[in-house]
């Protein structure tokens, strides 16, 4: 059991330190990046004691993951919950509203992450989002609404055919 | 690209048939607060095998469009999944009443399978429902950012 | 203990009726609200039971709080916050992004809300929001951002003194 | 209106002296995520009395600015309120080091009072602390949101 348990350790710490630093590179130069950890309490009896999270937001200090802020948490709340798995054999992930704490700047990180998953891990994402410059780069809109006898209808609407927003599109090539 | 379609017969807030794509790469679901998106997620998980109480909460007849029949309701979700190999399937789910009772049975290409077998087909597929990790629910992240380290430690074992 | 309870669960309920009317009233006419109510499960007992939240959000069918989507779980439960105290004598009321989980729509209704009260009941607020259809709408901005130690800066924007938004005003003037 | 303003020294990530305000009636914090607008929150229910470790799970030593000198820190929040018959109180605590540890003092008009003398002449003020009336704290919705009917007896308890 234990030894189950420190291999998963490591693949996740492993995992948790790539994403999160993914997700929080920096949209301009010099593209600083933040960092993430994992640490066994009692790396002897794993079971009896918590794992530490501790974190290092872009150009900030060392801290546990209760001490940020509520958007910086959430970041590494996310990158927690994707390295628990990785993408090894993921064909779809479909996310509903996970950016609802996230300032521009942490939607647009989101925006270029996921990006990057379509093209390198050939993954389909499905995300359900009210933050327009999220959803305005996406390849198709389905847009749900609710009839006067508040049944829903949907609309699809391809984006993929029109020209891109040139600013969003270089500030997230990176 | 795996997800191509999704067809909707009076599931949750969707009354009559709907079919909801094709989805591309990068597809984004937007609407209003209570227009309906997350039942669509509801949907996908529902045709995929998730009991109806790890849809939030919910009953079987719950899932079903509150103004369709509710004796003997027609209620289904289908999707459309295309392999790695570009070969087309469609999973189905269905819930109907047998003997006042609310049930479901499962279809791939209109063939009825047992849940077994269902899930069995899926993993063939490459869908493991088991791992969770396709989704990240609405207030999931919320809820993760204020877990305590020994909460951490119960998530990574229930992973491995 | 008991009449204490039931004291105060009337006011609480009277409160969360008109409060919720309030927050989910339409923009445009026919005006229709939703309508929340708390029941006790045990009237004879209360303390061995719970109390049910049932609402009805405008144009919508009764449900439990557990049944309603995320964004009209929000509503709700700020409307259940606010009618705990009452505003007889809160001099002033701070909100740190309660509007995460809110549409364009539901964030107008806020804001028409808190306007309103700041009227009504005399009440001063300081709200924290990401949503610029809200914050757009204040009399006073103290923008906050970072240094590059990651101290914080605070600077300070009057909006009173702008003409204002003809559009947004039509609209939460009722 | 009430808040006027607020002077802050070496609280949590303002570094130094800062002036914020005037308040109005209806001000907006703004900013980035991890600017330190909840900070701002955190330092009104400071100097209005909460212990630290109800401003999200602190001990005094954590609401020090991390640059400051931590042998000999200077640490204080002051808070200009005007009463509703238009008269000005400075309301103000700060956080110092005595016998290496960490201790916080209070005055009004530079009149040094204790927690007790402080907290009663709020209620004087018409702030009354206790009720928590005041504030709705980043994730309280979301939270309350998920309660369960036993939760909702809890809270009605505690106000009556
Ligand atoms: N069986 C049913 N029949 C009819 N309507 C239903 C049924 N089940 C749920 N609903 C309705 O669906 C709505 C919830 O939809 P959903 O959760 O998809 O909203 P949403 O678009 O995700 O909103 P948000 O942005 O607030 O999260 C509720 O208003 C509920 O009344
Ligand atoms: N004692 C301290 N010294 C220096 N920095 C501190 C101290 N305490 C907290 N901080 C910093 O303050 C930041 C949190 O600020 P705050 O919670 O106010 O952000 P916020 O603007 O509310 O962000 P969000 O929009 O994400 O909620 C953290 O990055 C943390 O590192
Ligand atoms: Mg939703
Ligand atoms: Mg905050």
């Amino acid at each position: 059991r234990k030894s189950l348990f420190l291999k998963a350790f490591k693949r996740i710490s492993k995992n948790l330190t790539v994403i999160y630093a993914e997700l929080t590179k920096e949209l301009e130069p010099p593209y600083h990046r933040g960092s993430a950890h994992l640490s066994l309490e009692d790396p002897m009896n794993p079971f009896n004691a918590g794992v530490k999270f501790s974190v290092i937001p872009p150009n900030k200090r060392f801290q546990e993951i209760d001490q940020l802020s509520g958007g910086e948490k959430s970041v590494a709340a996310l990158a927690f919950t994707f390295s628990l798995q990785g993408f090894k054999s993921t064909p779809f992930l479909i996310l509903d509203e996970i950016d609802a704490a996230f300032d521009t700047e942490n939607v647009l990180k989101l925006l270029r992450w996921v990006r990057n998953k379509t093209k390198v891990n050939a993954i389909q994402f499905i995300v359900i989002s009210l933050k327009e410059i999220f959803f305005a780069h996406s390849d198709l809109l389905i847009g749900i609404c609710r009839n006067t006898d508040s049944t829903s209808q949907s609309l699809t609407l391809a984006l993929d055919q029109l020209p891109p927003d040139e600013a969003s599109e270089k500030l997230i090539a990176n | 690209m795996r997800i191509e379609n999704l067809e909707i017969k009076d599931f949750k807030s969707y009354s009559g048939v709907h079919t909801i794509g094709p989805f591309k790469t990068f597809s984004c679901v937007i609407g209003p607060n209570g227009s309906g998106k997350s039942n669509l997620l509801d949907a996908i998980i529902f045709v995929l095998g998730y009991k109806a109480t790890a849809i939030r909460g919910s009953k079987l007849q719950d899932l079903v469009y509150i103004g369709a029949d509710i004796v003997n309701p027609k209620t289904y979700v289908k999707l459309h999944f295309r392999d790695q190999h570009n070969k087309l399937y469609v999973l189905g789910r269905n819930i109907t009443v047998k003997n006042k009772r609310f049930e479901s049975s499962y279809t791939i290409d209109s063939k009825e399978l047992s849940a077994q077998e269902f899930q069995k087909q899926l993993l063939e597929l490459g869908i493991n429902i088991a791992s969770k990790s396709f989704f990240i629910f609405q207030g999931d992240v919320e809820n993760h950012a204020n877990r305590h380290p020994k909460e951490i430690t119960h998530e990574i074992e229930v992973v491995s």
